[in-house]
């Protein structure tokens, strides 16, 4: 017999479709339902309210497990940070944050604009450049985006700007050489400023599904990431995947993006997404 | 693959009698798994396999396939049969048809735009992109370098309402003998109210002949929130699957067929303005089972 407040068949199957209508992979959803139900079997749980306030603490756990803050005190600058990921994520909007973000701390920003490939690439890129004030480097579209990068960390030197963030184009990461073009900039970036990039982000966009994990592995694989921004959070889509990509690539997630403006950038907090996960 | 695992889960079964509700319970088991892991919303998912479970169940196994085989193409007929039959073309009838191109931010709007547009012109059409996108930096810009890729005309109105726009490229393409009309919006999340709405009025003042949901094929639950919106809000008459050169499953497109009942029309399968392609079914169904 259980009453109104008990952890019942029903609420461990109904977290369960919490976690997977977040795009948490059935399969991490059911090891996590699972433990949950051994820790009410041994009667280490035993209210809704207690299975809920656990579930939330053990996603924080996993959220935390691998938490690091963003690079910010660079043994030489300028501080160098890469964004990476497929079409359409959010990339060129979060170095524009990024930038807002660094001026607010009294750093002088330069914009690289290493996406030379899509149409209006570098023109969106300036503009964000103008209405910040920032400094802005950028080639010809359809030139070699590893020689805006290396240009970029000489400009920075030359106009002593403490941070560059390089901008590049979206890529599917199926495709093995556009993954060979972005290794080509990791090296010439970290050859020219004698030491690996500071950030290598990867942004992920908050309704994508599963393909997230392939993303983070594929893009971790060719080029070493150092964290993930995940956006679009002020849609309804929770961003699951990224509970996935914490725990099976070990990635930190470090900012989220909640908006189009250039204040709309948070830093990630896993109490918080946990909460909003699991109400 | 789903056929393999069905395989293992009904072992020893062949040319023996009839399918149980054991044998397909656990068949059911590894279906879901599968459409799930494949980005299908989960309660798509099942009613899905609910539907599944009513024809496995009875059904003779066969000599000539599996039974794992025998269930798989079940699966799939009906995966294929809810993707949507025949191929749905692009309604495109009356003097000056306006196509309104509508979709959450980065889905691949703009490009799609460029893409119908090249494809209209090539069947001997006289399309008009129009820039409504007011909002995201240098966006008209990119349209503008599109069009011109695409070799057709783009219009720039100096509106700052959009719809004023829109109605100002109508009369435009009605005195060039221009069409279709097919005009690019600014992305836009299903929940910001006031953008939501400025789409309605579009609809309302334009009377589009087509209105295109552009969805990214790696979106995953969240597709039945995106769809249902936007079709309740301005009535949606066709998808437009994008990014299908990946390798994401595309669970979506079923989900926002179960939820709309609307056809997806085409997809993109690549960044240039020839990546665009009529959406075969059959082809969706093998994908999303993987
Ligand atoms: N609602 C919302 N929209 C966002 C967010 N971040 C970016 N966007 C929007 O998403 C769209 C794509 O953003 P971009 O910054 O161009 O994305 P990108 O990854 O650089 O795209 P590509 O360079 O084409 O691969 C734009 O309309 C942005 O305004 C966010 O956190 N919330
Ligand atoms: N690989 C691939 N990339 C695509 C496809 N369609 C669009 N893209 C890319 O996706 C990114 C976003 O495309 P846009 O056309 O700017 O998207 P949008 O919906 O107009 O974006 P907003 O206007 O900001 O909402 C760009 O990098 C495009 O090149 C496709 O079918 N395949
Ligand atoms: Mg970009
Ligand atoms: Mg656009």
């Amino acid at each position: 017999l259980t009453g109104p407040g008990e952890a019942t068949d029903e609420l461990f199957e109904e977290l369960e479709e919490v976690l997977i209508a977040s795009d948490v992979s059935a399969r991490v959803a059911a090891a996590i339902v699972e433990r949950l139900r051994a820790a009410a079997r041994e009667g280490r749980v035993r209210t809704a309210e207690g299975v809920r306030e656990t579930l939330r603490n053990q996603l924080a756990e996993m959220l935390s497990r691998h938490k690091a803050p963003l690079a910010a005190s660079p043994p030489a600058p300028p501080l160098l940070y890469l964004v990476v990921g497929v079409n359409g994520t959010g990339k060129t909007t979060t170095i524009a944050k990024l930038g807002a973000r660094f001026q607010r701390e009294g750093r002088k920003v330069l914009l690289a604009a290493g996406d030379t490939f899509r149409a209006a690439a570098i023109e969106q890129l300036q503009v964000w450049a103008q209405r910040l004030g920032a400094e802005f480097v950028a080639h010809q579209s359809g030139g070699d985006p590893a020689a805006v990068v290396f240009d970029s960390i000489g400009a920075a030197r030359a106009r002593g700007c403490d941070v560059v963030i390089a901008d590049t184009a979206g890529r599917l990461h199926t495709k093995r050489n556009l993954m060979e073009e972005l290794g080509k900039i990791v090296r010439v970036a970290q050859r020219e400023l004698g030491r690996p990039a500071d950030e290598t982000l990867l942004v992920v966009d908050a309704t994508t599904g599963q393909n997230a994990l392939a993303q983070a592995r594929q893009f971790h694989e060719a080029v070493g990431l150092t964290g993930v921004v995940v956006t679009k959070l002020d849609g309804t889509a929770k961003g699951g995947t990224v509970i996935t990509i914490a725990e099976e690539v070990g990635l930190p997630i470090k900012l989220i993006g909640v908006g189009e403006g250039m204040e709309d950038l948070e830093d990630f907090d896993p109490a918080a997404f946990a909460a909003a996960l699991v109400p | 693959a789903l056929t393999s695992k069905l395989q293992a889960v009904l072992r020893g079964l062949r040319g023996k009698g009839r399918l149980s509700e054991a044998d397909v319970s656990s068949a059911c088991r590894e279906i879901r798994l599968a459409l799930l892991e494949a980005d299908v919303n989960f309660k798509v998912v099942r009613e899905f396999v609910n539907r599944i479970r009513e024809q496995a169940v009875g059904k003779e196994v066969m000599e000539s396939l599996s039974p794992g085989q025998q269930v798989v193409k079940i699966v799939r007929d009906e995966l294929v049969e809810l993707l949507g039959g025949a191929a749905a073309g692009l309604e495109l009838e009356g003097a000056t048809p306006v196509v309104l191109v509508v979709g959450l931010q980065g889905g691949g709007k703009t490009t799609t735009v460029g893409k119908l547009a090249r494809l209209l012109k090539r069947d001997g059409k006289r399309p008009l992109v129009v820039a409504t996108d007011l909002q995201r930096a240098a966006a008209v810009e990119q349209l503008r370098q599109v069009a011109g890729q695409a070799g057709v005309p783009v219009f720039e109105g100096s509106a700052d309402d959009p719809v004023a726009i829109v109605q100002a490229a109508v009369s435009h393409a009605a005195s060039e003998g221009l069409s279709p009309v097919i005009v690019d919006t600014a992305g836009r999340t299903h929940v910001d109210e006031e953008l939501m709405g400025e789409l309605v009025v579009m609809k309302q003042k334009t009377a589009p002949a087509e209105v295109l949901l552009v969805l990214d094929a790696m979106t995953g639950q969240d597709a039945v929130n995106v769809a249902r919106e936007f079709d309740r809000a301005v009535g949606i008459t066709g998808v437009v699957l994008t990014k299908l050169d990946g390798d994401a499953r595309g669970g979506a497109a079923l989900s926002v067929r179960a939820v709309t009942g609307k056809p997806i029309k085409l997809v993109g399968m690549g960044e240039k303005l020839d990546a665009l392609e009529v959406f075969h079914p059959d082809r969706m169904a093998s994908r999303i089972l993987g």
